[in-house]
């Protein structure tokens, strides 16, 4: 047989090598190019919400430019004249929407907190949010769970679903919060 | 091994990856929004 | 060299007004009213009275805005860094934005040719900063202010605009100019921004996809070329330092979106990129191969007696760029090589055939690996014309007895177990979708297989297959049917053979194989 690195033994000694070192095995034995964070599967072309070759996942909506006519930028006229941004004053269809579109941002933490404040919890198996559904009493309360029926927020369909559901309590987020420095 | 000239790229490569560029150094500035990236709960939404 | 006297107190005058004009809350004027006054005060300060003073400012200026960000970016702290930031981005917006008008009112409305001379003289002058601070500030190079100018710039002057429109591709064609002069292997401490710069959605878009007849595709392509070419010396070593695992992990991440969006660009210049991804980088390359245009249905390699032959697009001939046959060098060479294809003399030809692709004795870089790629691919294309000039298709029997067949066989014969590897790769790099050049190739690399004189040329071109199918996916299809024919067909003896029987971990992986085939 070829004895070099150029036959069969070469290629062995290198299999054999890279079971016991992982960092040889990047260029000849590959990785899984589908852990890469773009969906590879997807009938849209993937170039106009790349996040950049570092990004671990698509940029956000907010971060795509788009040609839209002159007259809607009105950025320049109107800057002074905006109210200051306070989430207190927004209803929850938008705290979602702020939630939803900023991963990985202190925004979302910062919708997640006033939601809270209006009585939604953050359920962090489902990784949905959730409310009591007004006037509906649980059918089953004990220390640690209780059963009834509550709103979902389902953000695929952008709507409130009520279900039947076994709330166990320790699922649910705690307050949310951010350090001192923010 | 690395040619002299190879070295040397590496070396200003490698000094490079030290301070990478950041997202939003490739969009327009946010006024009224910027990017705050903070490290959120593994249970959010991440994409 | 020797500014005029005031020259630099008069640049930072006007760079900081500008600023503030741009960034003033109070400024209720749209930057086109506040454009037209700005550019009276340069008339004043006899900033654009002639072409030198116009080539100074923008120097002087570009210095002072990379200056300042230096100077922000040493004051920064961890807490502090966005902040920073943003301030840089003030400035460095700003600066663009005045370049960007002064650009798109150069001249008259309809006179592109003055803008783009001055867009080319400012991205020329960024560049040559960007070259003297880099070559100055060594590893304190900092690339956040080179890397917001051209993003921000680019962005501009790709916007909504008719007057930008008119002259796009000339603008795109400036701004992949100047990034070829900064490719990586010129600047690696900008290697990171350069990247993302090329795959920029706006930037990937417009040269891709936006810009018609795929004007832009051959730009875009030199620029991929750099990425691989700078690469090569880091991915050549089997372990990788973290920043070269980082950048090709970049470049991978970009592939894909071509591979994905754009086959049909990887599938045209398949050939230069193969051409300088280093032997040892077998997805990356795969990643290339297997792409396909993608108004075309492949059938299943593993469909059972599948008739390749049988296949239409067989017959097809594919795009291939750049012109392989012009890297057949020295021409001496290429006289010799077509004088031999078609007068299939004289012998010494073969004989002298290795030495022509030999450059030196060291081991690892013995060989001429463009060349080699060049001749193989433009002895197979010959090899394809000729036997259709005879009202014959390419098969099994006639791709053989001709002074193609010879030259691969010498080839395969006389090369030495190296050359015989990179010889093996140059034919494998054509095993792709179905079309002519995947058929022809397929076909000489299983009648060398079978007509072998030593067990060494079964075991490499074995060794050159199974090395590209254990990588992860993707495969390209051609390089799947050529394996699965060779396991397959009783007439390749495939399994009689010493190589495959030589460890437990080379017969478990043949025996999967085969056992997804059949």
């Amino acid at each position: 047989m070829v004895k070099d690195q150029f036959g069969m033994v070469g290629l062995l000694t290198f299999i054999r090598a890279a079971e016991s070192d992982p960092n040889l095995v990047s260029l000849a034995l590959g990785q899984d190019l589908t852990a890469l964070g773009l969906n590879l599967n997807s009938p849209e072309n993937l170039f106009p919400s790349f996040g950049g070759p570092w990004a671990e996942t698509p940029c956000r909506p907010q971060d795509v430019d788009f040609h839209v006519p002159p007259e809607y930028l009105i950025n320049f006229n109107i800057r002074d004249k905006l109210a200051q941004i306070k989430l207190s004053r927004y209803k929850d269809d938008l705290l979602f929407y702020i939630f939803y579109t900023n991963p990985g941002d202190v925004l979302q933490i910062y919708a997640a907190m006033e939601l809270y404040a209006r009585e939604w919890r953050y359920h962090m198996e489902e990784k949905l949010w959730i409310t009591q559904a007004p006037g509906v009493v649980a059918t089953e309360k004990t220390s640690t769970y209780e059963r009834g029926t509550y709103y979902f927020f389902d953000p695929q369909n952008w709507r409130k679903v009520p279900k039947e559901f076994h709330l166990d309590y320790s699922k649910l987020e705690p307050r949310p919060n951010l350090p001192p420095s923010y | 091994p690395l040619q002299k000239e190879h070295q040397m790229q590496f070396q200003m490569m490698e000094a490079a990856y030290y301070h990478m560029p950041v997202p939003s150094d490739s969009e327009k500035i946010r006024p009224y929004l910027p990017r705050n990236p903070f490290a959120t709960p593994s249970y959010y939404i991440q994409t | 060299f020797e500014d005029p006297p005031d020259l630099y107190e008069k640049t930072e005058f006007l760079l900081r007004e500008w600023v503030s004009i741009i960034n003033s809350p109070n400024n209720k004027e749209p930057p086109s009213k506040a454009f037209s006054m700005f550019v009276h005060q340069m008339n004043v300060q006899g900033i654009l009275k002639t072409d030198d003073l116009i080539t100074r400012f923008f120097r002087l200026s570009t210095s002072m805005v990379v200056e300042l960000s230096y100077r922000l970016l040493s004051e920064q702290t961890v807490t502090t860094s966005g902040q920073i930031r943003l301030k840089i981005y003030h400035t460095l917006d700003a600066y663009v934005k005045l370049i960007a008008m002064l650009v798109k009112h150069s001249g008259d409305t309809q006179n592109t040719q003055t803008k783009i001379n001055l867009l080319n003289k400012v991205l020329g002058i960024i560049a040559g900063v960007l070259l003297q601070d880099h070559e100055s500030h060594h590893s304190d190079f900092q690339q956040l202010p080179y890397h917001r100018i051209f993003i921000m710039l680019f962005l501009e002057l790709n916007s909504a605009d008719p007057v930008l429109e008119a002259f796009n591709f000339q603008i795109l064609t400036a701004f992949c100019h100047t990034l070829h002069i900064l490719r990586p292997a010129k600047s690696p401490g900008f290697a990171y921004s350069w990247l993302e710069l090329i795959s920029h959605r706006v930037f990937i878009g417009r040269l891709l996809q936006i810009t018609p007849q795929q004007k832009g595709w051959g730009l875009y392509a030199q620029l991929l070329m750099d990425l691989f070419k700078f690469l090569a010396p880091f991915l050549r070593n089997a372990e990788l330092a973290k920043p070269v695992t980082f950048m090709y992990k970049g470049t991978l991440r970009v592939l894909l979106i071509l591979l994905h969006d754009f086959p049909e660009f990887l599938c045209d210049y398949h050939y230069g990129f193969c051409d300088v991804v280093p032997p040892n980088c077998i997805q990356m390359r795969n990643l290339i191969l297997s792409a396909f245009p993608r108004n075309m249905r492949l059938p299943d390699p593993f469909t059972p007696n599948l008739k390749v032959d049988m296949l239409q697009e067989i017959a097809h001939a594919p795009r291939v760029s750049p012109n392989f046959a012009s890297m057949i060098q020295p021409l001496t060479f290429k006289k010799d090589l077509d004088s031999y294809l078609k007068a299939r003399a004289p012998v010494t030809f073969l004989s002298e055939l290795r030495s022509n692709l030999q450059v030196s004795n060291e081991p690892g870089v013995r060989y001429n690996i463009s060349l080699l790629n060049a001749l193989v691919l433009y002895v197979g294309t010959q090899a394809i014309s000729f036997i259709r000039g005879k009202g014959l298709s390419p098969n099994m029997s006639t791709i053989a007895h001709s002074a193609h067949m010879d030259i691969f066989q010498n080839l395969a014969v006389d090369l030495d177990t190296e050359g015989r590897y990179l010889f093996l790769n140059a034919i494998a790099n054509q095993l792709r979708y179905p079309n002519s050049h995947t058929h022809y190739f397929s076909c000489t690399l299983l009648y060398l297989f079978h007509e072998a004189n030593t067990e060494a040329i079964q075991e490499q071109i074995t060794r050159v297959l199974l090395e590209r199918l254990i990588v992860n996916r993707p495969h390209p299809w051609g390089l799947l049917i050529t394996f699965i024919e060779m396991i397959k067909n009783p007439t390749y003896k495939f399994w009689n053979h010493e190589f495959v029987h030589c460890a437990p971990e080379i017969e478990k992986l043949f025996e999967s194989v085969a056992r997804s085939c059949m």
